[in-house]
């Protein structure tokens, strides 16, 4: 008799940390850092505070032990927004939970990254995690040690504390001990957190370990972009899911009402044109449509020719991104573009690219090619050979540009930007080859490529001028 | 107030399904094809029943329309253990539920496959799904149609009929409708299916389709292999947590009998050895440890010497890779090597590799190299490049053997089986870096290596004496 059964997120995700990037000690320690950063700056960036991080890592292994794996203790502070006290256990201690599940765009999306790190130290060390946090203007700290109970997906509390909080203080401090390799994983570490420092001019953040590195990134800027704000999605792509979704917390809403309300780029004109096509009258309720009304609305509004999506809930890198490559490579050409707000399945995304040349850009080794992705500000250090970036890249016939990708000292930078980054991993290694978020970024680096092509066939034309 | 929530498992796999291999609607073709194929082998295999699927696929739009992505029709139909009518439901309507959460070698590990091509099928279509089973030897069949309510993780059953089983037939079958595109993905769901007839020999399987395609793989030999066993954890490599969760089931037993009942290779002799190393009472109840008497049998076992593990769970392909790649290639030369069990994190696993020369092994283009990849019988067609397979290929010097990868007509086959693949994705398209599996695979491939080497020495030899 097979047995049947049901297992929890939390007991899955301990299963299969290999899915969340946890794949082997070196790989993890990487990980550890990057979920635990990315959760700071997003808490910073929810109230445009400008983000003060500090990162220690301490060996806790006893002295003289040279071992590939040891027990490593990192703790990471910031002067984010911090997390009210009565959510504080299960933001930490129960998987998929979380604030970032609303349509913005954040670095969080799967109420997943700062769990896998302490459920790793847990399983790893037998030893509790530490969560210290005040919200602003708060009148208490409040500290808490704690275990995820894996089976049944909450938060075990093993001690509390609440301190006064005499100096307003406002952030978050994750204390915990792992087994991991950090020799192994340093240099990506370091890559990781330079990357970042580059496309978040904004932020200060000291990294200390315990090798004697002292790394301090300054803030180069001290104004920020506006914050994101939530929106509706946008009616191009939206599954019939979600459709039915928002019906139902709707649905005594005529439904012309209700497209203007749930959708963004329709208005009441808009939704009657829809409605006529769809044959449907506007004053119907859309609870009461019946399911051949709601396909044909549907299929309607999959071809209809909606204006492009509002992109004030996205925060590109624009500009900062020149400043940062020349900061970089200093190269002796960059040529930039950022796309107009598209969308995919109701997500607006923005692509931003770039193509440098020169400089101190090296020339590839080994058929590879110089790419540095981005996402939500994110940088994606691993698994670049699957990335939809590469594979644009790498299906575009270059001799049309005369231009050899493999052989010149030639780099490209693509950021993308939406309320949803199609992950192909949980680990947010690369991105999923999606047919929109591939056609943006095709459309852009072909015209950095014109542009560099140009560049390249004047510089030709100017030496062979000299020559002559 | 940030808005704080926790979201259903199937709720996450909805909104993150490019996670879970359904990343665009090509790849979505053939990945619900692969679930769908898996999921029958291993009920076959499960009652050592000689597997017979049939595959349908039609294409639901009307005449004369030739688009790209098209409403089709999936139809997969096999002679198994069927599902128990209590438990169908559940089974394809209730995310992270199934059969395959044991300690034995299957196909299916996560309890998402069969549940996310019917989630599919249900976004892009809004139309429920039919399940029709029978378990051996009852008398009826079950005809299910169904959604997956996917905020509340849970089946809505829309119609439910009990059909007499005349004729005493088992197994399952699935239909549904779901929009992809069929043509992109075609390729790739043949050479799944050739591939694994070829490490399957025991299946027969019919694959229909709607462009006059109809592939009969009849089958090869009429005997199975011996049924997986559940066996227990193997100790090296289990972690602190599955070793806390293992005590609480039997928190009354003296420590000795713990260890020698919930871990294989552990026998009263070996148990009191490792007990007086962490000079703990083999007496005393194991839910009566202490922390740090936990923490130190914990440390003796992380590094204690146990035997290799038992392999009666696992169901390595053997001999039959060598008459697969015959078939496949006519080579003139094969070297196979099956490496004794090991384990990784309590898992035990068998590497099996193949190195073939010649025949119509073609030369690789683009710096690529022919490598064949396969776990626990699955053929894994996507994202070589990352596979821990191509990092050992890739990491070897192959100077040293004076073989040329790049630039001959060589093939390399893997095929890892266990109780646990660690694969990297959700979508089982390649394998993670797992220290121990890595090591395994190299040492396999350098004995292929070093056969073939000398095959191709003795062969340079031979030509020579010839021209003198
Ligand atoms: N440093 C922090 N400051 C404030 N809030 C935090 C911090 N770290 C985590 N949180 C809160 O805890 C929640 C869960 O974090 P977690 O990293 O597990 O998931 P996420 O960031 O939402 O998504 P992802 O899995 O993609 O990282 C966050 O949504 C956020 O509300
Ligand atoms: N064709 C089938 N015959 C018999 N049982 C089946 C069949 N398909 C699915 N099942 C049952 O339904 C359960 C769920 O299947 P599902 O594919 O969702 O998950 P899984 O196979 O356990 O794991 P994975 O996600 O790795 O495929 C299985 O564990 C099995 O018990
Ligand atoms: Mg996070
Ligand atoms: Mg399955």
């Amino acid at each position: 008799m097979l047995k049947f059964e049901e297992i929890s997120p939390s007991d899955f995700f301990y299963r299969n940390k290999e899915i969340a990037g946890f794949e082997n000690p070196t790989k993890t320690c990487y990980t550890i850092v990057r979920e635990l950063v990315e959760n700071s700056l997003d808490s910073c960036e929810a109230r445009r505070i400008l983000p003060e991080i500090n990162i220690y890592v301490k060996n806790m292994e006893e002295m003289g032990e040279e071992k590939e794996e040891q027990k490593i203790n990192i703790r990471v502070e910031d002067n984010g927004i911090g997390i009210p006290s009565d959510k504080a256990p299960f933001a930490f201690g129960k998987i998929l939970y979380g604030s970032k599940f609303v349509l913005k765009q954040h670095r969080g999306i799967f109420g997943l990254g700062g769990k896998m790190a302490v459920l790793y130290g847990q399983i790893t060390t037998n030893m509790p995690f530490k969560v210290i946090t005040a919200t602003m203007d708060t009148k208490y700290i409040h500290y808490y040690e704690m275990f995820i109970d894996i089976v049944k997906n909450q938060p075990k509390i093993v001690r509390y504390e609440k301190i006064l909080n005499k100096e307003m203080w406002h952030g978050l401090i994750i204390d915990f001990n792992f087994m991991g390799n950090y020799k192994g994983a340093k240099k990506k570490i370091i890559e990781y957190l330079f990357q970042t420092a580059i496309i978040v001019p904004y932020m200060q953040l000291l990294y200390v370990d315990f090798e004697g590195t002292s790394l301090f990134f300054e803030r180069k800027v001290s104004s920020m972009p506006p914050e994101a704000k939530e929106i509706l999605l946008h009616p191009k792509g939206v599954d019939l899911e979600m459709f039915k979704r928002l019906i139902k917390l709707d649905s005594h809403l005529p439904v012309s009402k209700f497209l203007c309300k749930r959708f963004q780029k329709i208005g009441i004109k808009t939704a009657n044109d829809i409605l006529n096509l769809a044959g449907i009258s506007s004053n119907i309720k859309v609870g009461r449509l019946k399911d051949e009304e709601l396909q044909k609305l549907y299929s309607v509004m999959k071809s209809y020719p909606f204006k492009r999506p509002d992109a004030k809930a996205l925060s590109p890198i624009g500009e900062y991104m020149k400043i940062g490559i020349d900061a970089m490579f200093k190269p002796e050409f960059i040529s930039f573009d950022q796309r107009e707000p598209s969308s995919y399945e109701g997500h607006p995304f923005i692509v931003e690219t770039a193509v440098a040349y020169g400089g101190r850009i090296p020339i590839p080794q080994n058929n590879e090619i110089n790419l540095y992705r981005f996402a939500n500000k994110i940088p994606l250090i691993y698994d670049s050979y699957n990335d939809v970036s590469m594979k644009v890249i790498k299906d575009i016939n270059w001799n049309a540009y005369k231009i050899n990708i493999y052989q010149e000292p030639i780099a490209f930078f693509v950021h993308i930007c939406s309320t949803k980054i199609p992950y192909k991993t949980l680990g947010k290694e690369y991105i999923a080859n999606q047919p929109e978020i591939y056609k943006e970024i095709e459309l852009s680096i072909r015209r950095n490529a014109r542009n560099l092509s140009a560049y390249l066939n004047k510089k030709k034309f100017m030496e062979y001028q000299k020559v002559r």
